[in-house]
């Protein structure tokens, strides 16, 4: 019933795969007769895979990087935010995304220093590998994921200011200025034991992902000061706040035909079947934290 | 119509029940009738749980059973899915009977480690049945 285009994403994506390489082993009649290949490049991902005999099996032999346990754990709670136990997406949340991908540092080097409270600076060369970016989606929002992890447990609630800047590596062209980017935001450490900072570096990503850069190198110092210079010397046990190398994050509006397009019926004025989304908001934070509230919210 | 027949008791015949439930037969509706069936999958069944993380469990849905002729008004068909059944019936029973399909769907959110040990949550169009129709 859809009269969206056809066009096909240029591959398809993990999950459809499976499926369609699992089908195309169980109905083998499922192959597409030769005249039809004709039509192959206009077909649905679904059928591209079905007609590909030789396409890898997806259960053992594709070997597969163990994703990093933190980055893992975040997903896992974006993933309960948004969607029920029997993964339909849920109403409520309001953005207009329907693709999150989350990418480990492929390098890291030149760690500086680590520790932060004292203001030392803390650098770090990171390399991202975006090759699983398709072309058919657009980027609408990337931040930089930090997870603090504070040893001590923090008698009363304690805030940071911190600067981040970050500056590309481009060593393709020398001649381009590198493009950099930096920012300050207060840092608050509450009760709990684990902070995830999201820090958003839309600008600086937009122009790389544009140009179809997929290996983005860039150099990030982050220092941080007490919020009160004062106190950071009465502290009797100096709260020790280990820094690992951030997550490169990216929410997408993935505009291939399987992709769910909920918020686009919205848009046309039509009730979306599953859920409705709010208009307004262009992006809210996945943690269902619409950017007002505590100061982590405000910084995002 | 007890007393007519009391007094006259030649003039109508009794309809026993029984001709009256196979009376009623033609217009009722087939006994499988087309509707939505659950289904539910865990992907560990598949064997796809090394990557995708969520969610564990997952429920397609399919659409089984008859078409009953008059479809138009239980399941919104077009007017040609009444042709195709009377082209069947009366003109060339090698035409398939109009199919039980589904209509509508709901999208589903999937969470999965990509090969390069990235990790992706994307919601897919068109994932679960949700209604059926004949067609």
């Amino acid at each position: 019933p859809h009269s969206r285009g056809r066009g096909g994403s240029g591959k398809a994506p993990g999950f459809l795969a499976a499926a369609e390489d699992v089908a195309s082993e169980l109905n083998p009649v499922l192959q597409l007769p030769e005249g039809a290949r004709r039509g192959y490049a206009l077909l649905p991902p679904l059928l591209k895979v079905l007609s590909d005999r030789g396409a890898p099996s997806w259960d053992s032999e594709v070997p597969r990087l163990q994703p990093d346990s933190r980055a893992l754990r975040f997903m896992k709670r974006l993933y309960k935010m948004s969607a029920t136990k029997e993964g339909i997406p849920k109403a409520h949340k309001g953005h207009l995304y329907n693709t999150v991908r989350l990418f480990t540092p492929c390098l890291e080097c030149r760690h500086l220093h680590r520790d932060l409270v004292k203001g030392d600076i803390h650098s770090v060369d990171l390399l991202f590998n975006l090759d699983r970016l398709t072309a058919l989606e657009h980027l609408l929002k990337s931040v930089l994921l930090y997870s603090f992890d504070t040893s001590i447990p923090i008698s009363s609630s304690i805030t940071f200011i911190c600067h981040l800047s970050i500056k590309e590596h481009d060593f393709s062209s020398q001649v381009c200025p590198s493009i950099s980017h930096s920012l300050a935001f207060s840092l608050h450490f509450g009760v709990r034991k684990r902070k995830w900072v999201e820090i958003d570096v839309t600008s600086f990503l937009q122009p790389l992902i544009a140009t179809s850069r997929r290996n983005i190198h860039m150099a990030v110092n982050f220092t941080c000061q007490m919020g009160d210079p004062q106190r950071s010397t009465k502290l009797e046990n100096p709260v020790n706040v280990t820094l690992v190398p951030p997550s490169l994050l990216l929410y997408l509006n993935d505009t291939s035909e399987q992709a769910y397009h909920g918020w686009n019926l919205l848009r046309q004025g039509r009730k979306s079947p599953v859920r409705a989304r709010q208009r307004d908001s262009p992006l809210v934070d996945p943690t269902g934290d619409k950017g007002e509230g505590n100061s982590q919210g405000k910084r995002a | 119509s007890r007393q007519r027949r009391n007094e006259n008791p030649k003039a109508a015949p009794e309809t026993s029940p029984y001709n009256l439930s196979e009376y009623f037969k033609q217009f009722a509706f087939p006994q499988n009738e087309c509707e939505l069936h659950n289904f539910r999958l865990s992907f560990s069944q598949l064997k796809w749980d090394k990557w995708i993380i969520a969610p564990h469990r997952y429920s397609p849905q399919y659409c089984q059973g008859d078409c009953p002729r008059a479809v138009g008004h239980r399941y919104g068909s077009p007017v040609h899915t009444m042709v195709q059944n009377l082209i069947y019936e009366k003109l060339d029973p090698s035409v398939p009977r109009p199919s039980c399909v589904p209509a509508e769907y709901s999208p589903l959110s999937v969470l999965t480690i990509e090969p390069d040990g990235s990790i992706v949550y994307k919601e897919y169009e068109d994932m679960i049945a949700t209604r059926c129709t004949c067609r």
